[in-house]
């Protein structure tokens, strides 16, 4: 379904130049759920950003579903984008001036549906969560894991193909931590695919796969064998 | 050093009222590192606020080395933070438009010193969580993790007598989050106050006391021995 091959990403700074992902290989089938694992700067949330169509590569091809992604005009991609990937991102980015349900229905409004039914999906999307009683709530007026958990919840309303979730339990006591990534796991069982990014070791069991990152490489990928 | 009796915050909201904090009471002894804990919406980031002069209870008193906080002009309440105060916040709270340095730099303008000694002291903060060749990107060119050592940074540099840390390694690798939080036991052991709120129950070994919260109410005060 995904298909990374000698994708390279760099930032010019001046005199230094940033290589945040040097010749990145990496084949997801659909329906598995691949954890991403490093150190801090290794280049984990630079790679969920090309595979989520938000950025482009410097070189290497990305095939989504046997497309060529580079071959797509920007409205393509974001068409793409908006039909195919919920993303979990790591620093959030809801919308400040709006509720959680509000942030929620958001990316629903690109699918045709009526009102209603995106009120509803909202609602339950926020419930699944824990946040039915937070609904009203702007993200200032919410706490750092209720912020997460709607992040979370938007991305898993539309119920998109392809899931990327950057760190979604950073901000979140154990137990809420682990009822978001059993979450994440129904959701691959029932055939969605999900890549996690996460730096918490005991998340690593519920992966059918795991991908070291290390200084904008893929380091190793061994298997963790069946859940 | 920070005693807090009879602390009440509530948010009215509409129909609904959040109890944020009930009836809290706490007492911190300087040089004593303190960990806080518990779930998702406990009211940790709302206690850090009133203890870090950031917000104001709706009843109870705050003392602070002896004076009640309560008593002092917004001015003095400015004042007092900025010379004794050191926040580490859980969403960063980073100036989007300046440097990694500047923004370390920037607390330490409220402190007479050389512009030259101002420099070499977010210098020597960011090295210290490892960010000495990523001081002139700006925070958008920075990873969560690397977002989360700046803030880290700037709360250290002015080397201020109470360190609050709400949730200082949430986008850290194990690695990462253990240097840093080692910084913080240093800091306690060379006198300086430590309040941590983490959800990593890996942290808590590094504690003097545990605090847990559920629901706005501090929920058990067990000690943990000897370091
Ligand atoms: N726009 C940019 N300009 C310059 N450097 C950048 C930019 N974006 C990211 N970087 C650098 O690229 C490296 C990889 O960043 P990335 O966000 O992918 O790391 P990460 O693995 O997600 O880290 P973390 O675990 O801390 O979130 C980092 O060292 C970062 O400083
Ligand atoms: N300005 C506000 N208006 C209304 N409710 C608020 C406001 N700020 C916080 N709350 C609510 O108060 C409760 C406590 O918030 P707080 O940020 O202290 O939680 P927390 O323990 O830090 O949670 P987390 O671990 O998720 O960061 C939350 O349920 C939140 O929704
Ligand atoms: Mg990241
Ligand atoms: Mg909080």
């Amino acid at each position: 379904l995904i298909n990374l091959s000698g994708i390279h990403k760099s930032y010019p700074m001046g005199s230094v130049t940033v290589h945040a992902l040097k010749d990145v290989n990496l084949a997801v089938n659909k329906g598995d759920f691949l954890v991403v694992s490093g150190p801090s700067g290794s280049g984990k949330s630079t790679l969920m950003n090309i595979i989520g169509l938000l950025d482009t590569p410097d070189s290497g091809s990305y095939h989504l579903d046997g497309r060529n992604v580079g071959d797509l005009s920007d409205d393509e991609r974001s068409r793409v984008r908006n039909r195919t990937i919920g993303f979990i991102f790591q620093n959030f980015n809801l919308l400040p001036r709006t509720s959680a349900l509000r942030n929620v229905i958001l990316p629903l409004s690109y699918r045709s549906m009526k009102d209603s039914e995106r009120l509803e999906r909202a609602q339950l999307a926020l419930e699944k969560v824990g946040l039915a009683r937070r609904m009203n709530h702007l993200p200032s007026q919410l706490s750092g894991g209720e912020q997460q958990r709607v992040a979370v919840a938007r991305a898993l309303a539309s119920n998109p193909s392809v899931v990327l979730a950057d760190e979604p339990t950073g901000n979140l006591d154990t137990k809420t931590g682990q009822e978001i990534v059993e979450l994440l796991v129904r959701l691959s069982q029932e055939g969605q695919t999900v890549i996690m990014v996460t730096h918490d070791p005991r998340l690593l069991g519920y992966a059918d796969r795991i991908v070291g990152m290390l200084d904008g490489e893929i380091s190793e990928e061994p298997q963790t064998g069946d859940r």
